[in-house]
This record gives structure tokens, C-alpha cells and sequence, in this order.
């Protein structure tokens, strides 16, 4: 499947907000 | 083991082993999980997508996982 620039961007975005989250749930648990 | 049920363990499997761009459908998720309900998908992927677990892609149907990549 080809992905649009604009595409792309918006998942990378959503990808960096979800391993931000799952680092704060790992902090968390500490 | 990692604080998941089983049910949001085998889901994050699947999202898991889905290399596409697009990540994985709620459609294929469905059809893989016959016999849990759909209700039951539905919360395990928001309690994974606020864990951090996974993420949407191309829309709020598609998911990818974080660690898969």
C-alpha cells in the first residue's frame, strides 16, 4: 500500500504519542 | 508476564505481526478473532492504544503496534 507524505507524517506523529505514553505507564509502574 | 489479559495479549500479537504500512484493520482483527466479541476488541484496543501499545495509522481503524517496528 503507497502512503501519502501527509500520510506518513500523521502516523509517525501517532507513533511518537503512543511511545510517549508507553514510557510514562513504564514510569509509573516503577 | 506483561500485565495484559489474554484477550489484549493475543490482539497485540496480531497487531504485532502485521508488517503493512497501514497496520492491521478492525475488519482482519475481527475475522482472526472470531468468537470474542466485538465489544470485547474494541475495549482491549483502547486499553492498548492509552498503554501505548499501539497506534492508529491511516485512520481510527488501522493500528499498528510500537514495538513492532
Amino acid at each position: 500500500v503507497c502512503l501519502t507524505e501527509e500520510q506518513k507524517r500523521k502516523i509517525e506523529e501517532n507513533r511518537q504519542r503512543a511511545l510517549a505514553r508507553r514510557a510514562e505507564r513504564l514510569a509509573v509502574q516503577k | 508476564t506483561n500485565g495484559l489479559t489474554p484477550h489484549q495479549s493475543q490482539i497485540l500479537n496480531f497487531i504485532r505481526s502485521c508488517k503493512g504500512n497501514e497496520g492491521m484493520g478492525f475488519e482482519e482483527l475481527k475475522s482472526r478473532l472470531h468468537g470474542i466479541n466485538v465489544n470485547t476488541i474494541k475495549q482491549a484496543l483502547e486499553f492498548l492504544s492509552n498503554e501505548g501499545h499501539i497506534y492508529s495509522t491511516v485512520d481510527d481503524d488501522h493500528y499498528k503496534s510500537t514495538d513492532g517496528d
